[in-house]
């Protein structure tokens, strides 16, 4: 997912 | 998930539940900033382009469809609905927004962590965000006069804000590689944007009296 960088924020 | 981030959601949720409230209950949207609203709508439409990628959880992907949806569900009332469309203080919110969208996405171009579609979007909605409240502190301070239910919602709102910025300093001593500075660097602009407006929500809080804003 994305690179292995997610936003877990909203 | 820390108490802070969970906090600062339901704080954000609560601020949105009261804004549809005051709209619904008394068919009146005068107070409240159209401007702001659809920067909203646009920050989480940038933002939460990842819903298509990326899961995260329940809770998260369920938050994303509240938020983009009671978004447009307040603008298509400010917008299309017969009666709370007349209470619309059109002449007050003449804040020009474009500039703000504009400003944010070029930001964004400049500032990211990597130069990706959906990562462009993500740091414009940030600094989008940061700056979205705007129109809205100028209209409430250009009445003057803030009625109890767009001061409440403005109040969960900055709450939202600085429950975000507890969450950041709990991870960044909880978390061995947090590091995030264009959210939290950007948090921390719009939260200081809420001082003004909570300076004088206290005043009247601790009077016991209707919130005035200085002109």
């Amino acid at each position: 997912p994305n690179g292995g960088h997610m936003h877990d924020e909203l | 998930m820390n108490i802070f981030r969970f906090a600062g959601d339901m704080t954000h949720l609560i601020s949105i539940v009261v804004l549809l409230l005051k709209i619904y209950a008394t068919k009146s949207c005068s107070g409240i900033s159209l401007k702001t609203q659809e920067l909203y709508v646009i920050v989480f439409l940038a933002r939460y382009l990842d819903l298509f990628t990326d899961f995260i959880s329940v809770y998260n992907t369920v938050m994303k469809l509240v938020f983009i949806g009671s978004s447009l569900a307040i603008v298509w009332c400010m917008r299309m609905h017969r009666a709370v469309k007349r209470t619309y203080d059109k002449e007050l919110d003449t804040f020009r927004h474009y500039f703000l969208v504009l400003g944010s996405f070029v930001l964004a171009l400049l500032l990211h962590e990597k130069f990706t579609f959906q990562e462009i979007f993500w740091a414009f909605s940030i600094y989008l965000e940061a700056v979205a409240i705007l129109p809205q502190l100028v209209m409430l301070q250009r009445s003057g006069n803030v009625d109890n239910l767009t001061g409440q919602y403005v109040f969960f709102l900055g709450a939202y804000r600085a429950f975000y910025i507890l969450n950041w300093i709990y991870r960044f001593f909880t978390e061995p590689h947090f590091s995030r500075w264009i959210a939290c660097l950007s948090g921390l602009v719009q939260t200081a944007f809420y001082a003004d407006f909570f300076y004088y929500y206290f005043i009247s809080w601790k009077n016991n009296a209707k919130l005035q804003l200085p002109a």
